[in-house]
């Protein structure tokens, strides 16, 4: 019997909003230390890499592995059936092939279920090599939102360009350049304002901006967005789940011909 | 410029 209880159905509404562009189905990895999500997108150029630990969660058992193949639009529209403010109850018997959605309003007077085919999803596992990152970025959510999206209207690549001074976004086409510099901020009031820079050595690497601003859908998970990069191995854009866990996405760079 | 694809980097586990 699998059986995870979130007091917050919004986080749950959110992080499908964050995965839904870019991944049409995905098994969702449920054990006793949590729900672990992997899946590439259909071009297989990034990877989504999802984490709910058990003790984010108001109520949480898993009497055996369990691993279930969601259909994501149908469990987008799903959650759609529920307000932010209900509680959501994940439900599954062992080797089900129905997962059970309950929602319940917060006074109890209103309790929804909504029984979900399950797909058999035999989704290649992927390993993703520990990597001390030469550059690893902090910035506000936001604000990275809004430089893809101001960006990908020049072209279909991105340059990110990181030193110790600041990190600089450019994208040049048909209708002319542009580029976007973010110093490092000296010393901002509030944590979530703060651009940051660990840098150990300078990185600049290319990628497409249809990729970035499909993980930016992930922006009302988190204030803030970590990017990572080295020299020629995916970038790493990552937002935090309050405090239950984080989704992560992988993108492969762009290199010369 | 040419995508290079996730899989060239991470190997299937």
């Amino acid at each position: 019997m699998f059986e995870a209880r979130l007091v917050q159905s919004s986080i749950l509404k959110k992080v499908l909003e964050a995965i839904k562009d870019l991944l049409n189905e995905a098994t969702f990895d449920c054990s006793d230390s949590g729900i672990q999500l992997q899946a590439m997108d259909n071009s297989h150029v990034s990877l989504v890499s999802m984490n709910l630990r058990s003790d984010g969660f108001d109520k949480y058992r898993c009497d055996r592995n369990i691993s279930m193949g969601m259909n994501l639009g149908s469990m987008t529209k799903i959650l759609k059936c529920a307000a932010n403010e209900d509680v959501v109850t994940m439900k599954a018997q062992d080797n089900a092939d129905t997962v059970t959605f309950v929602f319940e309003s917060p006074n109890q007077e209103k309790v929804s279920d909504y029984e979900m085919k399950l797909m058999n999803l035999d989704q290649e596992h992927l390993g993703i090599p520990e990597t001390e990152y030469a550059c690893v970025v902090r910035l506000p959510a936001g604000e990275f939102a809004r430089i893809c999206r101001d960006l990908s209207q020049f072209g279909e690549s991105v340059v990110i360009s990181c030193t110790k001074e600041g990190v600089k976004f450019s994208s040049a086409g048909d209708i002319g350049s542009a580029n976007i510099k973010l110093a490092q901020t000296s010393n901002v009031d509030k944590e979530e304002l703060a651009v940051t820079v660990e840098m150990q050595e300078p990185v600049t690497l290319t990628f497409a901006s249809r990729y970035l601003n499909s993980f930016t859908k992930a922006t009302s998970l988190s204030n803030v967005v970590q990017l990572s990069m080295s020299p020629d191995v995916p970038l790493v854009v990552e937002y935090r789940i309050g405090e239950i866990g984080h989704i992560r996405y992988y993108l492969a760079p762009k290199i010369e011909d | 410029m040419y995508q290079r694809q996730i899989t060239s980097f991470f190997s299937s586990a």
